[in-house]
């Protein structure tokens, strides 16, 4: 059977990840978000798209990530690109 | 505008079509040469504003310039074996790589679920708009949170006419950053002037003249003076004022605009202004940063509670028992693993090994910075890099004391901004190669400042 679809929350934080406002998940530690950083990331998301800064997963900030867009991050880190190159490696 | 950090070595490009759009999922009229139609008006919107040329390879051109040429587009679905698989119709739309040496660089996708289209409604995705964007990153342009601007991550709709289409001024700002302004526009002839059309030697254009820089963040970065540089997990960062730079260990900046340090180092007070030295302790990875009379040390890039701590914790004393008031330099010397600091032309060694309270300085320091010949005794800054050599760091030089060495008498210095942070060449006089001779022969001097 089909794995349960992640709560919005869940999709909004890896939408974040997938698009470099919090740092990607590493399944050898288990490092938490903390709230602050979730909701800094969120802002910074906000900010980026011109939305108003509430650091809340709200409508608008749930539509935009709904909004077709490029596959590339919005901040791109030095973390990002040698994943892709272990990637292609692989 | 925001620049990744790579762009291509050369200006004259050349790019290949690998896959076609599906028929069923296009619009019936989309057919090859006018996919390749579209994607030329995509390029000419960015050679219209920098001195950039691009081809299109045909099949025999492609053997003879590798598999593709510099831009390889293709429309694929799903997992593609590039790390960024498509997620069906929405979603994400296409991708493409930054510039570079690696055999994915400049290679452009696009969803092939997605119902591209030319000037369509919002029931498909107009194929321009979105490979003006990608074609941005394939040159070397990352997103842009500026409106207007094709660099922005979210889909914006078709444009009325593409073969008149301009950039938006953030993305030519951002292109010319890179690449310089295009001189001239091609000449224009007029229709039906004659059978034969004649045409006039043009006059020799004008030498090319360096891209004029004019922002404050170019200024920061190119004119030197850095309060810290230090090599961090094999990464050399460039601290000044709240900012910092970073050399990633391919030997890029991660971005060419500075980012500010109280962002990523976490811990430190959010005034902080001016970093005086950083090093990363090799036994244990952690990183210990010194600010006037007080010293904080971090693991990773947050600081462990308790900092900061006072300077005097580190017993150091001059030559004349008065105190230290601040660190100017400090780095692990590979060679020997041994910690330096530097403060007021003397410095004092450490045996760090794997204890961190109660550290002292080894016995019979501080010693004379002038014992390290050839370079300044008053150091900006400090690092082990390449072989195990010594890198001092003072205004925009860098010298090299090779693995070990304290006594090169002729150490020549280069220059950190064309050398480390990616800055056009400048011939600037240095002590030991004054680039102009006075004039009329009269002695001239030049100090370690200039």
């Amino acid at each position: 059977s089909p794995a349960p679809m992640p709560d919005q929350y869940a999709r909004g934080l890896d939408w974040l990840s997938r698009y470099g406002y919090l740092p990607p998940p590493d399944p050898r530690t288990s490092k938490l978000q903390t709230k602050d950083g979730v909701e800094r990331a969120i802002r910074e998301m906000q900010r980026f798209g011109g939305l108003e800064e509430t650091g809340r997963l709200d409508k608008d900030t749930l539509n935009l990530m709904q909004t077709p867009r490029c596959s590339l991050p919005d901040i791109v880190g030095s973390e990002d690109m040698l994943k892709r190159k272990r990637r292609r490696k692989r | 505008y925001a620049l990744s950090g790579l762009r291509w070595d050369r200006t004259d490009l050349t790019w290949s079509v690998h896959s076609y759009p599906n028929p069923s999922r296009s619009t019936s009229v989309f057919q090859p040469d006018m996919v390749k139609g579209i994607l030329t008006q995509a390029f000419k919107a960015w050679s219209d504003v920098a001195p950039l040329s691009f081809r299109q390879l045909s099949g025999n051109d492609r053997e003879d310039m590798g598999p593709g040429g510099d831009i390889r587009v293709s429309f694929t679905r799903s997992l593609h074996d590039d790390g960024y698989p498509f997620d069906g119709r929405g979603g994400t739309l296409a991708h493409a790589f930054f510039p570079g040496r690696d055999d994915v660089a400049g290679d452009t996708h696009f969803d092939d679920d997605e119902y591209w289209s030319y000037g369509g409604d919002s029931s498909s995705t107009d194929l321009f708009t979105v490979a003006v964007h990608e074609f941005g990153h394939a040159l070397g342009l990352s997103h842009s949170s500026s409106d207007p601007s094709i660099m922005r991550p979210y889909y914006q709709g078709a444009v009325k006419d593409i073969s008149s289409y301009n950039l938006p001024l953030d993305d030519r700002m951002a292109i010319q950053e890179l690449y310089g302004r295009k001189e001239s526009k091609p000449t224009v002839h007029p229709r039906g002037s004659g059978s034969t059309p004649s045409h006039p030697r043009l006059p020799s254009p004008p030498p090319p003249r360096p891209t004029k820089h004019s922002d404050r963040s170019f200024q920061n970065r190119c004119e030197g003076g850095f309060d810290a540089v230090a090599n961090i997990r094999g990464e050399v960062f460039f601290f000044k004022g709240p900012h910092f730079w970073r050399m990633q260990r391919t030997g890029n900046l991660v971005s060419l605009n500075p980012a500010l340090i109280r962002n990523f180092w976490m811990g430190l007070p959010p005034e902080t202004n001016k970093i005086d030295a950083v090093y990363e302790r090799k036994s244990d990875g952690i990183i210990i940063f010194f600010i006037g009379a007080q010293y904080w040390v971090f693991k990773d890039n947050v600081a462990r509670p308790g900092y900061p701590r006072p300077l005097a914790e580190w017993g150091m004393s001059t030559k004349d028992g008065g105190k230290v008031e601040r660190v100017e330099a400090a780095f692990v010397w590979a060679h020997n693993g041994k910690t330096y600091l530097f403060s007021m032309g003397e410095f004092w060694k450490f045996d760090e090994g794997r204890k961190e309270e109660g550290r002292k300085p080894e016995g019979g320091y501080p010693k004379d910075a002038a014992l390290w010949r050839g370079v300044p005794t008053d150091p900006d800054d400090i690092i082990s890099w390449g072989e195990g050599d010594a890198y001092f760091f003072k205004d925009n030089l860098y010298w090299v004391m090779q693995r070990g060495g304290l006594d090169q008498d002729n150490v020549t210095p280069k220059s950190i901004a064309v050398d480390w942070l990616r800055c056009p060449h400048v011939p600037t006089p240095t002590p030991h190669l004054p680039a102009n001779p006075h004039p009329r022969g009269k002695d001239c001097s030049c100090d370690l400042s200039r």
